[in-house]
């Protein structure tokens, strides 16, 4: 799992 | 930040200003689906809350609030400014079909289990789905005018653009997000149809 993902798209 | 991400953001603001524009030049929104236009506001505002809490980069947040602006303001063309000229009769999508579905899968499916991160989740598996009333809408009129075809050319290829744009980070960066990809595959073939009919009619 990715946990703490940060969401750099739109 | 590769060209295929910049190249979608592109035709997605393209897309969104297309809708807008045809609206308040024609003063008419026939044929456009207001729950989708419901539907792609909740996405954003469920999506964007991390301009509050996590800051990318200027052209990020710019372009946040750009959408969101303008899918409110759209929001508010069709419900409110303009609202004689909805065809809300054949805007019949029951939207407790695509709601309940997302809320669940949103809730059991995401990447932790924290506030933020599920409204995340929501907002992807939303947007996967948000063009179905508009979809529907022109599947039951059976007609649709050539700018709203235009609008959904431009959706279409900014979620195509954004799959080649997951192509290259996953092997630039070994980055993928796999709720995305999933989510952004499944809404691409929604708009398989809609390409098919698209091209051949263009012909006609």
């Amino acid at each position: 799992s990715q946990k703490g993902l940060k969401h750099d798209e739109l | 930040m590769n060209i295929f991400r910049i190249l979608g953001d592109v035709s997605h603001l393209l897309a969104i200003i297309i809708l807008l524009l045809k609206i308040v030049k024609s003063k008419s929104c026939a044929g456009i689906s207001g729950k989708s236009q419901i539907l792609f506001a909740l996405v954003f505002t469920t999506r964007y809350l991390d301009l509050f809490t996590n800051f990318i980069s200027v052209y990020n947040t710019v372009m946040k609030v750009v959408f969101l602006v303008c899918a409110y303001i759209t929001v508010y063309m069709i419900y409110v400014k303009f609202r004689k000229t909805f065809d809300s009769e054949n805007d019949s999508f029951r939207l407790e079909f695509l709601l309940v579905p997302v809320t669940g899968l949103s809730f059991l499916e995401n990447h932790s289990f924290t506030p933020l991160e599920i409204l995340w989740t929501f907002s992807i598996y939303l947007e996967s789905v948000a063009i179905l009333p508009q979809l529907f809408m022109i599947s039951k009129t059976g007609e649709a005018e050539t700018i709203t075809t235009h609008y959904l050319f431009f959706l279409g290829l900014y979620r195509a653009l954004y799959i080649a744009n997951w192509v290259w980070r996953y092997h630039t960066e070994n980055f993928y997000d796999q709720i995305a990809v999933v989510s952004g595959v499944v809404q691409t073939i929604f708009y398989c149809d809609f390409f098919y009919l698209y091209v051949t009619k263009g012909r006609q």
